[in-house]
C-alpha cells in the first residue's frame, strides 16, 4: 500500500512524463488507486491529461511552500482510479523560495504522509534537474524509477543520478531504493541502441528492467489529444509493454 | 564580430547541445573564430569535446561566483578557429549563491566584454531550465537560436520561452532578437512531425529556419568519439545541414 515511485532522471526528454503518463494510467487499467504528482514548473503531466496550468490558482507549489496547505485540496482526479495533483509556472519559485525553509528536503514526504495510504501507488514527475524539488521527491519516496534513452549522451547522466541517490538514502532517507532502470525511445534497428542497451545491462545488471518501451510516434501524438497512449492507441505495442510494466511494478518481479 | 549566440530551449532533449557542437564545428571549418561555453552543470558539451569535466578545477563558475576571475583563464581550444569554456557540476550550485548578487542577470555579459570582440561567433549551450543561468545567457546574447523537437510535448514549451525572451528584451537586454528557431531530429516520415512543423511554419512563420535537421543515429554516436558530426560523418546530411545552418547564419539569409 502507498508505494511511492519517483521517476528521475536531470537529462533531458528521456521519456519521464511518457512514463508517469503511461504507468499511472496501467496501473489504474488494474484498479490500482494511483495518484500522479507534477513536480516540474514545465507542467508537461498538468498539460497531458487537458488541464490548463496557468489557470489553476492553487497547485503543489501552493502544498510545497504554504503553511498547512493540505495536499487533498488540490487532487484532481483525471480517470477511474487515477488522480493528480498538478503544477504551474510559480512552481519555479519554489526552489529560490525554499532554499532557507526547515526540513526543506522533507516537505513533499510531510505533505504525503496522510494522503499515501489512500493510494497503491504515488508516481511522481520530475524535472530534468537534482534540485531542491527533485531531492524532495527522492526524500518522500519509497522507490526511484529511472527512464533512459539508449544514447551516449543521455548515458553519462547516470553517474551524477546514481551518486545523488546514494546521497540521499545516507543522508536523507535510508528506505530508497531503485526500482528499476527502463530503457526508453528504443529503435532496435540502430546499433548504437544496441550497444548502449547491452552495456547499461552489463553494468548494471538486474536493475534494467527486461522490458523496453520501443520508440513510436503514438506517444507523441497521445499528449495532443490529452491522452495515455493506453486509450489513443490501445493495441499498440507500446500500451502493451507500459501494461507489462505495470504487472511486474505490482508483483514485483521479472522473468530474465 | 563578435556575435554572441543563445542556444535556448527549457524542453529538455530536443538537440541545444547537439546544435552548439555541430554549428560550432560548422563555423569554425568556415575560419570563423568560435567560442563555445558550456553553461549546463550537467557538462554534455564539455563531455562532447573529450574534456573530463570533473577533473577541471576551474570552470565557467568561478568567472560567474568569483570576483574577477578572468574568463580568459578557463578557454580550452579544442579544434582549429574552435574555443571551449568548459563547466562541471560546480555550476549546479551557483544558481543558490548568486541569488542575491549585485547585478546577477549581467555577470556572463560582464565576464564576456574584453573577450568577444577577439571572435566571430559565440554560442552559448544552456540547460533545459529558464533558471538565473539562462536568463545570464539571454541577457548576454545579441541573439537567440531555439532548437526544438516537432512533437506536442516540446511545442508547449514555446509559450513560456517567448514569453521569457520577451521580458528579458524589456527589462535587460533591449538588442536581444531571436535567430531563429530550428527543428531537430525530424523524421519526414511521421504525420505528426509533419504537422507539427507545419503548424509552427504557420504560427511564426519566416523565424523558423527551412533547413531542418533530420534525425539520424550518426547525431548519437559522434560524441561517444568526442567528435563533432562534420568529423565523425562529415559527408552525411546531417552534417552538410549543419554546414547549410553556419552559411544562413553568417551571411544573414535565407531564401524561403
Ligand atoms: N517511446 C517513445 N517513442 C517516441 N516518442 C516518445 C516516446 N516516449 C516519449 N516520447 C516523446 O519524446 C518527447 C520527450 O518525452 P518526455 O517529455 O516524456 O521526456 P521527459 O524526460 O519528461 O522530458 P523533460 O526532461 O523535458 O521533462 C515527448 O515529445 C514525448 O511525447
Ligand atoms: N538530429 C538528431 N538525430 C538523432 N539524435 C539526435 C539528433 N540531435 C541530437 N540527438 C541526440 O538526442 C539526444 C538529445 O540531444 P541533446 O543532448 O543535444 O539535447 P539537449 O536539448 O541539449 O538536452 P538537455 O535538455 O538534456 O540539455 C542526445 O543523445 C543526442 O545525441
Ligand atoms: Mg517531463
Ligand atoms: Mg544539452
Amino acid at each position: 500500500m502507498g508505494r511511492v515511485i519517483a521517476v528521475v532522471n536531470q537529462k533531458g526528454g528521456v521519456g519521464k512524463t511518457t512514463t508517469v503518463i503511461n504507468l499511472g494510467a496501467a496501473l489504474a487499467e488494474r484498479q490500482q488507486r494511483t495518484l500522479l504528482i507534477d513536480l516540474d514548473p514545465q507542467a508537461a503531466l498538468s498539460n497531458s491529461f487537458g488541464l490548463q496550468p496557468d489557470t489553476l490558482e492553487h497547485t503543489i507549489y501552493n502544498v510545497l511552500t504554504g503553511s498547512d496547505f493540505p495536499l487533498a485540496a488540490v487532487i484532481h482526479p483525471v480517470r477511474p482510479f487515477l488522480d493528480l495533483v498538478p503544477a504551474n509556472i510559480d512552481l519555479a519559485a519554489a526552489e529560490a523560495e525554499l532554499v532557507s525553509a526547515l526540513g526543506r528536503e522533507y516537505l513533499l514526504r510531510d505533505a504525503l504522509e496522510d494522503i499515501r495510504q489512500q493510494y497503491a501507488f504515488v508516481l511522481i514527475d520530475c524535472g530534468p534537474n537534482l534540485g531542491l524539488l527533485t531531492i524532495n521527491a527522492l526524500t518522500a519516496a519509497d522507490e526511484v524509477l529511472i527512464p533512459i534513452i539508449c544514447e551516449f549522451l543521455a548515458m553519462r547522466a547516470m553517474g551524477m543520478l546514481i551518486q545523488t541517490i546514494s546521497r540521499v538514502k545516507k543522508r536523507l532517507n535510508p528506505q530508497l531504493r531503485v526500482l528499476g532502470i527502463l530503457g526508453t525511445m528504443y529503435d532496435p534497428r540502430t546499433i548504437h541502441t544496441r550497444e548502449v542497451l547491452d552495456e547499461l545491462r552489463s553494468f548494471l545488471g538486474e536493475k534494467v528492467f527486461d522490458i523496453v518501451i520501443r520508440k513510436s510516434i503514438r506517444f507523441a501524438e497521445a499528449p495532443a489529444a490529452h491522452q495515455p497512449i493506453l486509450e489513443y492507441a490501445s493495441s499498440h505495442p507500446g500500451a502493451q509493454a507500459y501494461r507489462d510494466l505495470a504487472e511486474v511494478i505490482i508483483h514485483g518481479e521479472e522473468k530474465h
